[in-house]
């Protein structure tokens, strides 16, 4: 349960910095 | 949506963000950018904390689309100088009254929205020796006034 607790935070971390990276690349 | 304890760090350029939203979008926007970048540092696992960033990117990406003609935003350079100008400009009026003894509510809060709009600069990359000078001296300003007027002293 730990583990898919942790994958889920980190997917949806992964999602978070995916959408800063774009908001800063049409800069 | 309330700031988790975790982030309380980036409240300030949050608040500043709030109250450039109508006189100066492109503030607002860096601001809100700025305390993305750092939030996501701070703590970007914790359910709350996540949740909140989830909400502020929401934002980010709104205010992007909205400005999405503007120089300032849809370039870095042109954004950095739109920054590192209103910055300097407040820091200069408070700066300003300073000099000419005039210590007022109004001065210590551009000395100290200067000193957080230095802090915004980061996001365009490492501040300039001068900048840092400018944040150091600007924060401990806003600090030392306060506390002589709270204390009804006169600032030296």
């Amino acid at each position: 349960m730990g583990s898919v607790g942790t994958s889920v935070a980190s997917a949806e971390q992964d999602e978070l910095s995916h959408r800063l990276a774009k908001l800063r690349d049409q800069m | 949506m309330a700031l988790p304890p975790q982030l309380k760090s980036i409240q300030h350029h949050l608040r500043t963000a709030q109250e450039h939203e109508k006189r100066d979008p492109v503030v607002a926007y860096y601001c809100r950018l700025y305390a993305m970048q750092t939030g996501m540092k701070l703590d970007s696992k914790s359910p709350e904390c996540r949740k909140f960033l989830v909400k502020l990117m929401d934002q980010l990406e709104t205010m992007k689309k909205e400005l999405s003609d503007n120089e300032s935003v849809t370039q870095e350079v042109v954004g950095n100088a739109h920054i590192e100008n209103y910055a300097l400009k407040m820091f200069l009026y408070a700066d300003n009254e300073d000099r000419s003894g005039r210590f007022h509510k109004n001065m210590i809060k551009s000395f100290y929205t200067a000193s957080l709009l230095l802090d915004v600069l980061c996001v365009f990359g490492e501040l300039s020796e001068e900048n840092v000078q400018h944040r150091k001296y600007a924060r401990w300003k806003a600090t030392y006034i306060h506390n002589c007027l709270k204390n009804g002293e006169t600032p030296l």
